[in-house]
């Protein structure tokens, strides 16, 4: 573990508690795609598949166990939840994420570590995560001003994928034989897809304005 | 994978 990573994780946990706080805090899900979050359920699902069977440490397991619940509780709020549901952003969260799903998961057919079912499902998840954050985005720029939870939930969302790349390039230059293609090409992917948002908060903060994404 | 096959990043 590296400072980078644990920054990285750390933004990760953040972006999660900022997005339950939104959620908890107004009983409101506007502004939040919940197609984004049902791509991100089915990232850690898919990724963590050695939850039971690797035991790396008492902190990994701890923070599989929380991403997965997290992500699943969401989802749940989203769909089931008799006040939150109401103001899910029905007509326009319609991002048709199948797509997503198939060419990550053809993807992941044909560049994967090894041949194995749990490897596939891994780097599946890795393409899907990259892509994950589509439908939020779009949403984003078709439901004009941005609340200030969701823009923070985006903002560290995208933050944790960058302090990764940090530590790749890190563990690259201080560990022999440390290459993660597939982790690092995806993770360069999934943080590029956020630089217009990365430049429009900035000028929010900037200006102290309101966060908006242009349509 | 590292060298044990395992992924010990998140």
């Amino acid at each position: 573990m590296n400072i980078f990573r644990l920054a990285g994780d750390m933004t990760h946990l953040l972006s999660i508690l900022v997005l339950l706080l939104k959620i908890y805090a107004t009983k409101s899900c506007s502004g939040i795609s919940r197609k984004t979050q049902e791509l991100y359920a089915i990232v850690f699902m898919a990724r963590y598949l050695d939850l039971f069977t690797d035991f790396i440490s008492v902190y990994n397991t701890f923070m599989k166990l929380i991403f997965i619940a997290s992500s699943l509780a969401i989802v749940w709020c989203m769909r089931f939840h008799p006040v939150v549901r109401r103001s899910y952003d029905r007509e326009l969260d319609t991002f048709r994420y199948f797509f997503l799903v198939g060419a990550s998961f053809a993807l992941a057919l044909v560049w994967h570590d090894k041949f194995t079912l749990q490897e596939v499902f891994w780097a599946f998840s890795i393409y899907l995560e990259a892509v994950a954050i589509l439908p939020q985005l779009v949403l984003l720029q078709r439901s004009g001003n941005v609340d200030n939870l969701t823009g923070q939930y985006v903002f560290f969302l995208g933050a944790y994928r960058a302090f990764y790349i940090l530590n790749w390039i890190y563990r690259y230059m201080t560990e022999p034989r440390f290459t993660r293609w597939i982790a690092g090409i995806s993770g360069v992917v999934q943080t590029a897809l956020y630089a217009d948002f990365f430049y429009y908060y900035f000028i929010s903060w900037k200006n102290n304005s309101k966060l908006k994404l242009p349509a | 994978t590292d060298d044990t096959g395992l992924h010990d990043e998140l």
